[in-house]
């Protein structure tokens, strides 16, 4: 899914 | 996690912790822009409603909720407990300014038309812009309180720091959002002209305040 995988950060 | 991150992560933590023992101690929200807190409460709870779907780490979920109770625990002592000390008539910065752009931004510009990831692309856009109430504020009255200033430098230096975060990932992950990075970088020019005072004005001793 695009966009993702930045949500481990804060 | 990399050195930027941690210590972009601890950063924001310092400065929600200090803008809350400020409030704290002083018993006086003077100063403070009750809008900015207000949208930054608005910027945690439509980001990190991910918490209810996805687990990441307990780091990452620990954080998650200290950064939630701190801002709601700032909203509440600036408009209920010390709402005495509010200073309101020179918190006018016009809110919907700013949230009516970053809605449609968020609806046009997004990485899938789906509603959590619409909620977390208006959290970043509307975190880019959030400071700017408090920012105007200060250029109203024309002075900010030194511990103030010490709350709006690690703020900024969050983001900053998150920047580089973001070099370090595009190079050793490949790693890019460019969502992200355009809203970090905005956010970060935002801080530019009061990192400018901080450093020469309030890191020398003196008291934050601009030529009327």
């Amino acid at each position: 899914r695009p966009g993702s995988c930045q949500k481990d950060e804060l | 996690m990399n050195i930027f991150r941690l210590t972009g992560d601890l950063s924001h933590l310092a400065a929600i912790i200090i803008l809350l023992l400020k409030i704290w101690k002083t018993r006086s929200c003077a100063g403070i822009s009750g809008k900015s807190q207000i949208l930054f409460a608005l910027v945690f709870t439509t980001r990190y409603l991910d918490l209810f779907s996805s687990f990441i780490s307990l780091y990452n979920t620990v954080m998650k909720v200290i950064y939630i109770m701190c801002a709601y625990a700032t909203v509440y002592l600036i408009y209920g407990k010390f709402k005495a000390t509010y200073d309101g008539n020179h918190d006018t910065f016009r809110v919907e300014f700013l949230l009516i752009p970053v809605v449609l931004l968020a609806v046009l510009i997004n990485h899938a038309f789906a509603p959590m990831e619409i909620l977390w692309t208006f959290s970043i856009y509307l975190e880019s812009v959030a400071i700017l109430p408090q920012l105007f504020m200060i250029s109203k009255t024309g002075e900010a309180e030194t511990i103030t200033t010490h709350y709006l430098f690690f703020l900024g230096l969050y983001r900053t720091l998150y920047l580089f975060n973001w070099i370090w990932r595009f190079y050793f992950e490949g790693f890019f959002d460019l969502i992200a990075v355009v809203a970090g970088l905005v956010q970060t020019i935002l801080y530019c002209d009061f990192f400018y005072l901080y450093i020469t004005k309030v890191l020398k001793g003196k008291k934050l305040s601009l030529p009327a």
